[in-house]
């Protein structure tokens, strides 16, 4: 695992973040379930609790899909090449490339060379938000990479090890041998 | 494009769907320093977006030159795969994977390869 320069992070004393998600995009309940279970994946390790709202500018967290140049400085480039890109704590922006085929539920098997699997995006974001960087463990939900078709969505050790250094660990769940380790969901086709 | 499963997405949607962003670079396969190819500044604009060039002008010439050497051996380290500086077979299929479009590399930096320290790294970028 890595970090940021600088190591940035949430505050302490702001340990129940808030998300929401651009109006303009009129995500789907299905859509919003699944960053819904992306987080759920961190806030089981640390003591984040993550709480969507429907006040976007207000929001610690802010999820959006975009195309092309989009006013941040970092242009999308179509369909596969770069996915999403995330921000640093505090900035709390999560962009995702809205041209690409985004799987909301079943990716595997998938026939399709260009489906890539929401969940497994939103969870590596969801790392960088939380102020983690890329790892060179290709297990770990921080490598930069990801196949179509490909569904990733279990942190590995490492990235425990990484976003519980910035955070600490979930009181009610301090254990680094339960069930995520054993039986790990990675899986599909490249 | 959102579709709950793939045998829900349209047929005639998946045709247009199958060229990626970084098909070019499969040509590059092969390539070692030295050599001047077509296509090899666009391999050298890549890297620099990952942090793997530093070169600010943004101007790339298609020379495999030392700068693109280094960073493909850079590149090799953070992926674990030979560390050779030339651009093989496993190196370019690594390349053309759809990728997180956050930066390996900060100034000069990795942040992959960087022992777990944080202390490592000089400068605070917001990306």
């Amino acid at each position: 695992y890595s970090f940021f320069p600088g190591r940035p992070r949430w505050p302490a004393r702001q340990s129940d973040l808030t998300y929401a998600f651009e109006p303009r995009n009129q995500l789907s309940d299905d859509v919003k379930r699944v960053f819904a279970s992306a987080f759920s994946r961190w806030s089981e390790w640390t003591p984040l609790t993550f709480t969507e709202t429907s006040n976007y500018f207000a929001a610690d967290l802010k999820i959006g899909f975009y195309s092309g140049d989009h006013g941040d400085g970092e242009a999308f480039d179509g369909v596969l090449g770069t996915l999403a890109h995330a921000f640093a704590p505090p900035a709390g922006l999560l962009h995702l490339d809205i041209a690409e085929t985004w799987i909301t539920g079943n990716v595997i098997a998938s026939g399709s060379p260009s489906a890539m699997d929401l969940e497994s995006v939103a969870v590596h974001e969801i790392g960088h938000v939380l102020g983690l960087g890329h790892s060179s463990v290709e297990d770990a939900i921080m490598f930069p990479t990801i196949p179509s078709g490909v569904r990733k969505v279990e942190l590995d050790r490492d990235d425990i090890e990484g976003i519980q250094v910035l955070y600490g660990t979930n009181p009610d769940n301090n254990s680094t041998t339960g069930p995520s380790f054993g039986g790990r969901e990675i899986s599909g086709v490249t | 494009n959102f579709f709950p499963n793939v045998s829900s997405i349209p047929p005639s949607f998946l045709p247009n769907t199958t060229a990626g962003a970084w098909d070019s670079f499969n040509k590059l396969s092969g390539c070692r320093p030295g050599q001047n190819v077509t296509g090899i500044s666009k391999l050298k604009n890549y890297f620099h977006y990952f942090g793997y060039i530093t070169n600010t002008t943004g101007n790339f010439t298609d020379d495999f030159d030392d700068d693109l050497e280094s960073a493909v051996k850079n590149y090799q380290r953070n992926f674990n795969l030979n560390a050779t500086g030339e651009l093989d077979e496993s190196t370019v299929q690594q390349i053309l994977k759809p990728r997180c479009g956050v930066a390996d590399i900060v100034n000069g930096t990795s942040t992959m390869n960087s022992g777990k320290s944080s202390s490592m790294i000089k400068h605070t970028v917001a990306h």
